[in-house]
């Protein structure tokens, strides 16, 4: 089974 | 003010179908460049980034920046009370609780007008970096559409694979499995009709099928897709909007436990 991820890698705005 | 004129008002109708199946409610970003609206799914699985740039309208006025937030429900139930043919113009004072929909007919002997409460979205951009894919991959948005159809039927989860000889796209589950091969088109008449790949090294991502089934909700906008991958990151699933932007798709993969 493979598992869902969630988004990640984007960053905040500074 | 701001004011936002499109004389081909059913390109908002199809972005609307676009969106509404994977966000219960949005804000839109709007400045002097355009329309933007960023928002991740309840589940934080999915981000969709629509781009509607200034110069795509016949009018666009926006004195000030401003951030919509709407419930993409109630927008949606208010442009299916547009037809195809009409004119639609998005309309807001600055500061203001709720933004106008105009519909105009062609001839201009209909004219209707629906006022919609905005809602206060805490929300922010995030910064998506710029990435060099390893992998991208061009076909007909009517074929992508089809192939998550098709392997939806055999499991939940679709693992695509791109090599230089073609795309593959797989899925796996109780009543068996289902792979489908592309291969890069050798000679075609029309551009949108072209399967191209374009591979740095060699991807293979499994994805869940229900996001990729909601993102072909867009298949009306262009005749084509572009599928953006790299090892490890979120999948980029494009359609450009004739003349005017683009919406993006991005999904977290799943991974083996």
């Amino acid at each position: 089974m493979a598992s869902q991820t969630k988004i990640t890698g984007f960053y905040r705005p500074t | 003010m701001f004011e936002a004129r499109l004389l081909q008002g059913s390109l908002l109708k199809k972005v609307m179908e676009a969106l509404k199946e994977l966000l219960n409610e949005a804000a839109w970003d709007c400045s002097d460049a355009g329309i933007q609206l960023q928002a991740m799914d309840n589940s934080h699985v999915s981000l969709v980034s629509l781009n509607l740039r200034a110069e795509g309208f016949d009018k666009y006025r926006c004195d000030r920046n401003l951030s919509m937030g709407m419930n993409l429900g109630s927008m949606s139930k208010i442009l299916k009370c547009a037809s195809n043919e009409d004119i639609i113009t998005i309309k807001a004072q600055d500061n203001a609780d709720t933004v106008t929909f105009v519909f105009e007919s062609p001839d201009q002997d209909k004219v209707s007008d629906y006022e919609m409460k905005l809602m206060n979205l805490d929300q922010e951009h995030l910064g998506i970096p710029e990435t060099d894919y390893a992998c991208t991959i061009r076909l007909p948005s009517s074929e992508f559409a089809r192939i998550c159809r098709d392997l939806s039927q055999f499991g939940e989860s679709m693992v695509i694979s791109c090599t230089k000889e073609g795309v593959r796209f797989s899925a796996t589950g109780d009543i068996g499995t289902g792979n489908i091969k592309l291969a890069q088109s050798a000679k075609v008449d029309k551009e949108e009709e072209a399967v191209v790949i374009e591979m740095q090294e060699p991807v293979s991502l499994t994805f869940a099928c229900r996001y990729l089934n909601s993102f072909t909700k867009a298949t009306s906008l262009s005749k084509s897709v572009q599928l953006s991958m790299s090892p490890e990151v979120p999948l980029v699933v494009e359609y450009k909007i004739e003349d005017i932007g683009h919406v993006r798709y991005y999904l977290a993969p799943k991974i083996e436990d």
